[in-house]
């Protein structure tokens, strides 16, 4: 069955406990990027066969497979904005430098991310307190 | 980590196009039959050697799947009602809603089962009213239950729960364990 | 912006052209 490959992703960053980041599984990625090509080569051919020789026979299939790149598209999507989620989270926990084994975990376009949202989160700190600037990430606890 | 926060799961009979959750629970397999021929997809029939998949062949589909073919107007596959949403087992949940283990018969028993009612049946208010009384009829113990438990194993009480109730129960427990933690001054 | 140059560098340019795109403001949960 198609999109096996693209579940699998969601159930890795399920199964890792809460808030931590798994290895940036390119790999599985990749698969999912390859299975989607092939459906829509798939796709393509036969759209022009029904079109051209009058095949609506072919339409369900084609609805079918479509259904498939669309449910690899969420599935990706949703894995890489979890990710995000969770890397988001670790500003707040480690500060603006992550500990080496984290980072291992992260894919070269992760780490800029990272890296833009920690600007955007200092321009905005810089912005508080009356434009002295205030550290949010620090006293996350209100006094007693 | 306290700051991740997933994309929750939708309420009601949508679904979070990012939520891991509603992703998970829409792989959830439905015995469908197909109505219109398949042609070029016999292969993901496997005790089949067709190149098509023919009309009135019974596959288990995901529910992403059967609700992307699912027309109106045409129909190109079927869906069989799972049995838990059937007239025996409503009639089982309407005795009394905590007997049931919805772990094992769900998990996704009342997400799923809204999801169902995508599916036009004549059943479906009979579906809905028994999904919204048996949410009801075990919502109390599941209060008490997670209001009680303190630093402690929890496993027994939330063994026989579905996905959406353990997300209930872990609700009450943050906020058991929140006022815990402030009753002895460490909110601050 | 960060996030939509993220997913378009990491995925959706590898998509078919069709799939190309995705709305952000399906990650707002109702």
């Amino acid at each position: 069955m198609f999109c096996e490959k693209a579940i699998e992703l969601i159930r890795e960053l399920k199964r890792a406990a809460d808030g931590q980041l798994p290895a940036f599984n390119e790999d599985g990625i990749r698969q999912v990027f390859e299975e989607m090509k092939a459906l829509y080569e798939q796709n393509q051919m036969d759209v022009n066969v029904a079109k051209s020789d009058g095949r609506s026979d072919l339409i369900p299939t084609i609805k079918f497979r479509h259904c498939c790149l669309l449910r690899n598209q969420r599935c990706i999507a949703a894995y890489l904005y979890d990710r995000l989620l969770r890397i988001r989270a670790l500003r707040w926990e480690y500060g603006s430098v992550l500990p080496t084994a984290i980072r291992f975990h992260m894919c070269a376009e992760e780490l800029e991310w990272f890296n833009q949202y920690k600007k955007s989160l200092a321009t905005y700190m810089r912005s508080l307190g009356g434009g002295g600037g205030l550290d949010i990430t620090q006293d996350m606890k209100p006094p007693k | 980590s306290q700051e991740y926060s997933p994309v929750a799961a939708a309420v009601g009979m949508d679904e979070n196009f990012l939520s891991l959750d509603d992703i998970l629970m829409s792989q959830e397999k439905l015995t469908s039959r197909v109505e219109t021929v398949f042609p070029r997809l016999g292969f993901l029939e496997k005790s089949s050697d067709e190149t098509d998949i023919a009309v009135g062949t019974k596959l288990e589909m995901p529910l992403w799947l059967v609700k992307g073919l699912h027309d109106g107007k045409r129909r190109i596959v079927s869906v069989e009602l799972p049995k838990i949403y059937r007239e025996g087992w409503r009639t089982v949940f309407s005795a009394d809603p905590n007997v049931v283990d919805l772990q094992k018969l769900g998990p996704y028993y009342y997400s799923l089962g809204l999801q169902m009612l995508h599916f036009d049946s004549p059943e479906n208010l009979e579906i809905a009213q028994t999904l919204v009384q048996t949410y009801v009829g075990r919502f109390r113990r599941i209060m008490d239950s997670s209001q009680n438990a303190y630093n402690e194993d929890v496993s027994a009480l939330v063994e026989k729960l579905d996905v959406l109730e353990r997300s209930l129960f872990g609700a009450g427990q943050a906020g058991l364990n929140g006022f815990q933690c402030w009753e002895k001054g460490h909110a601050s | 912006a960060n996030t939509e140059t993220f997913l378009k560098n990491v995925a959706l340019k590898s998509m078919p052209p069709n799939l190309q795109t995705v709305d952000l403001g399906k990650s707002v949960p109702k």
